[in-house]
Parts: structure tokens; C-alpha cells; sequence
């Protein structure tokens, strides 16, 4: 089964992770000649396949095609990372939404700019870092009395809200900013030090400096 | 580097202003 | 069952219409006293079972609690719905991440300046109205040989999209803008006129002149 993205791409990581849970073997094609991000996503054989053109994108070995990651992750993922009750699986799929609406905006206003992929806006960086404060607090107060996001075991919800904070701990997020979080802290560094997490994410080091933008 | 392609990643960095003017719309007209 | 929402929230139209589908039973509380919008989501006994204080937020008669329009429609929806096999589920999440991905944001972008909700800004309509175009391709080619987004019934890939894209349809999609997308047309006029699309939606009138901004 076939992975196509971009190297390092934090939402590939996502399917990559659930997919050490389930034992669902995966090809990473991320790289020339497999596959040459801007190229061989426009070309008309990847454009049949998957027509928005998106990566991360995944095609099984019975030909079965989809995008958006986390309907790859749902899908390479097992019962138990995807919720085992009706309950369980909605309140994963509010965490993942949750990720999506209110984390990945702020997160990567306040990231681009230090990786100097985008120009820097003193106004919008001040309001996503009031935003972030706003998000860690919110999972915050849930995993205060909580391992996991969800039940006892880790899931998608998990996987995915720490990879949408990955960038985020790892550039700017420095002991002074997180020391309020530290419910927050506990559950990603529990997460990070899973094996499963640890076989993609490698070992991730916590921010020590807040990086500023990068002029 | 890895870094550079995360700027093709698809972000609605404007989303908090259409969020704001959307709730500040619907809590007037509930008003 | 209840959901708390303001009037004619067409994220909460999601779940409204999922529950049409499984005969699940909600209330809806979205007018004073039972609910004000920008106060009641503000109170610590509200905060306290919905802690991002966003609606649509539902509450089931067992004290079960959910945020995020997604997951509210999955949890009152059916198997049926949610998609019966893993290829059906995982299809259906997918066009649900594209529909809040690359659907909304453009379509608010289009749609906002018409209803008075933002100011009017002519370069960031005249990109939204490109991207539209774009998304329309998509679902016209994907519609092409489908009578549903999903396998042979109505899921929630059906019911998400149509939500997302109703403003657009109500307010901007003229005649002449939406005739060349004469399969996404067809899929949603069916849609629509489903009697359970019908029960929340009413009578839905498609656009007949491009709504300008107002001023």
C-alpha cells in the first residue's frame, strides 16, 4: 500500500502512525523519481486517481484511492484507534475537528513565519499565540483527569492533535510559554515516547527557545 | 529541506476573522 | 436528545438531517429563553459540558456531550450514514474534510460580503470565485457516473457537502455560473428534494441572481 507525499509532512505522519498501531504495512513515496512534489501530483495518471491533487494521498494495493489525511488514517487505523462505541468515535472525530478548525490556523500563523516560509505580521503572530493559550487550555482542563483524549488507549484523536501541535512544541512552544499546560505537556510527551509515535516521529526534541521569525 | 513544502500546505489563515464577523453576525441578529 | 444552536445554522442542518435519516429524536434549543446565542454558550454551566462554548453543541438525554457539527451528525446518524464498509467510511470522511477544507473557506469568502456579515473585498471574492469553480470541477467529474458522492445511497458525505454548499447556491450560484456543473446540479437538486433533506431544509430556492455585496 502506497503513501504519496511530501518528506516530513505532518500530516502523513498521521496515517503513518495509525498504521503502526494496526500493522498496516506501508510505502512512504515521498522522494524523486517515486515521486517529485508540484510534478507528479499534476500529472494527468495521479490527477485520475486523486483529482483534487492533494498529498498526502494513498492507494492500496487493491487499487482503492483516497485523500485527505484523515481519511487515511481512519482507514489504515484499526477499530480501536477509530473508536469502539458510538460515543467513543464521535468524541474522536470532535477532537480531530477540533484540530483542524481551531489548531491548525493559529498554529501555523505563528510557525511559518519562524521557518521563514512566510512573511511575519506582528498583529496576526500576538493573536495566535493568545489563540493557542486559548486551545492548550481547553486540553488542558479535558486531560486533567484524563490519560488519553478519548477512553483509556490512545486513537486517532491523539494522533492527531499531537500531530497538529508538533510544530508547534518543537519551534515555539519554550518551558515558560508551556509551564501553564502541564496536563497538556504530560499527555504529549506520554504520546511522543509510545513506540508507535516514536517509529515515524523519531525523537522529538521540545522546544528550548522560542524561535522569532526568520527575516 | 522538508521545511519549504510546508508552505504549499492549505491553511485558512484568515479563519479567525470570518469565525469573529460570523459569531458577531448570528449573536446580533439573536441579539 | 438536544442541540444547541442559533437559528439557521447550516452546520447544525448536518445533524438535523443525518437524525431524519436514523429517526432519532432532537430538540432543538435556539431561542431565548431556552437558548441566546452569545450569552447561554457563555455560562459556566454551559462551559462546563461544551469548554470551546461553540455550537452547535449536543446533548444527549444520557448526559452525553459532543461538540463539533462532524461529530454531532456521526453520532445521531446511522451505520447507514457512517458508511458500512471501511473503503465507504474512510470516502466519507474524506469528502467531509473537503468539504470544511477547501469548500468553506471560499464559499464564506463569496458568500459573507452578500449577507453584510464582513466587508466587501474584491481581489479575496474574485480568488473565492476561482476556487469555487475549482471545487465544482471536482464534484462534477466525480458525479459524472455517481448518483451519490458515496456508494448507492445518501451518507453523511451527501448531507455535509450539500450543507456546506447551500449559501453558495442560495446566494451566488446563478444560472449561467452553475450550468456548467450540470452533474453537481442534478446530485444536489436530488438532495434536496429528499423527503429528510426537505423536513430540515424546506424549501430550498436556488439563486436566480448573483447577490452582490451589501454595502
Amino acid at each position: 500500500q502506497t503513501l504519496y507525499t511530501y518528506p516530513e509532512n505532518w500530516r502523513a505522519f498521521k496515517a503513518l502512525i495509525a498504521a503502526q498501531y494496526s500493522g498496516a504495512k506501508i510505502k512512504v513515496l515521498s522522494t524523486p523519481p517515486q515521486f517529485h512534489f508540484g510534478q507528479t501530483n499534476k500529472t494527468p495518471e495521479f490527477l485520475k486517481k486523486f483529482p483534487v491533487g492533494k498529498v498526502p494521498a494513498f492507494e492500496g494495493d487493491d487499487g482503492f484511492c483516497v485523500f485527505e489525511s484523515n481519511a487515511i488514517a481512519h482507514y489504515v487505523g484499526n477499530d480501536e484507534l477509530r473508536g469502539s462505541t458510538k460515543e467513543a468515535a464521535a468524541q474522536i472525530i470532535q477532537w480531530v475537528s477540533f484540530a483542524d478548525s481551531d489548531i491548525v490556523p493559529p498554529a501555523s500563523t505563528w510557525v511559518f513565519p519562524t521557518l521563514g516560509i512566510m512573511h511575519y505580521n506582528k498583529q496576526a503572530t500576538e493573536y495566535a499565540k493568545e489563540e493557542v493559550k486559548r486551545i492548550l487550555g481547553v486540553l488542558d482542563s479535558h486531560l486533567k483527569t484524563r490519560t488519553f483524549l478519548v477512553g483509556e488507549r490512545v486513537t486517532l484523536a491523539d494522533i492527531t492533535v499531537v500531530c497538529t501541535l508538533l510544530w508547534l512544541y518543537k519551534q515555539v512552544l519554550e518551558p515558560s510559554f508551556r509551564q501553564p499546560y502541564d496536563n497538556v505537556n504530560r499527555w504529549f510527551v506520554t504520546c511522543i515516547n509510545q513506540p508507535q509515535f516514536k517509529a515515524v516521529l523519531g525523537e522529538v526534541k521540545l522546544c528550548e527557545k522560542m524561535a522569532q521569525f526568520d527575516a | 529541506m522538508a521545511v519549504n513544502f510546508l508552505m504549499h500546505d492549505k491553511v485558512w489563515f484568515d479563519k479567525f476573522k470570518y469565525d469573529d464577523a460570523e459569531r458577531k453576525y448570528y449573536e446580533h441578529m439573536n441579539g
